[in-house]
């Protein structure tokens, strides 16, 4: 554990506090994608079945079962407690074109050939692009609320954090993981768009605006 | 180790 993977975490789960806060207090899951929330929960349940079976740390354990039950509770909260809040006709982004192409991916790039191996490298690949329906119901709408973006800063922050964390680790470990390297730099440069408005605008106390 | 599996990263 190095700092900037103990920072990416931290944000990670604030970025979780976020969006449960967003929701509970304006009592509503309006600009939140339905289908990026069922794209996480699926990432998380494929990607910590190690859970069962490989013990890491007390740290790892508890933030596995903390994303995995979060993620969930999301999707309960926006297919029942809020749905009428949720408006499908917007978040239109075809999820199945992201399915398909990770499948594919993970067959192609794995460490070995096993399910749960299978499974971890397709968690990696849908991680990656598990944002896209979300950054395309924005672009869509082409606002959102202040705490909507501060949920997606949050979640931008996390992988941004864990390339330097990689850096380090190639540096004093010899370690190096092409796949989540690869992975994590994919899902880092999807947010540039939106962190140079979310700097430009939302932290110098405008309200965030795409340009018509 | 490169190509190694960082299984202890989230």
């Amino acid at each position: 554990m190095n700092i900037f993977r103990l920072l990416g975490d931290l944000s990670h789960l604030a970025s979780i506090l976020i969006l449960l806060q967003k929701i509970q207090s304006t009592r509503s899951c309006r600009g939140i994608s339905f289908k990026t929330q069922a794209l996480y929960a699926t990432v998380f349940i494929t990607r910590y079945l190690d859970l069962f079976y490989d013990w890491v740390s007390l740290y790892n354990f508890v933030m596995k079962i903390f994303f995995i039950a979060s993620s969930c509770y999301v999707l309960y909260l926006m297919k029942y407690k809020y749905r009428p809040t949720h408006d499908p006709s917007i978040d239109t982004f075809r999820v199945e074109y992201l399915l398909g192409p990770c499948a594919v991916l993970a067959l192609l790039f794995h460490y070995r050939f096993t399910l749960p191996e299978l499974l971890w490298s397709f968690s990696i690949f849908l991680e990656s692009v598990a944002i896209l329906p979300q950054l395309f119901m924005l672009q869509r709408t082409g606002e959102a609320e202040t705490i909507t973006t501060h949920y997606l800063a949050a979640l931008g922050a996390y992988r941004a954090l864990y390339i330097p964390n990689w850096i380090y680790r190639w540096f004093t470990e010899d370690m190096v993981d092409p796949i989540a390297v690869t992975a994590g730099i994919v899902q880092t440069a999807l947010y540039l768009d939106f962190f140079y408005v979310y700097f430009t605008k939302v932290l110098q106390g405008q309200k965030f605006e795409l340009p018509a | 180790s490169q190509g190694a599996h960082s299984k202890d990263e989230l």
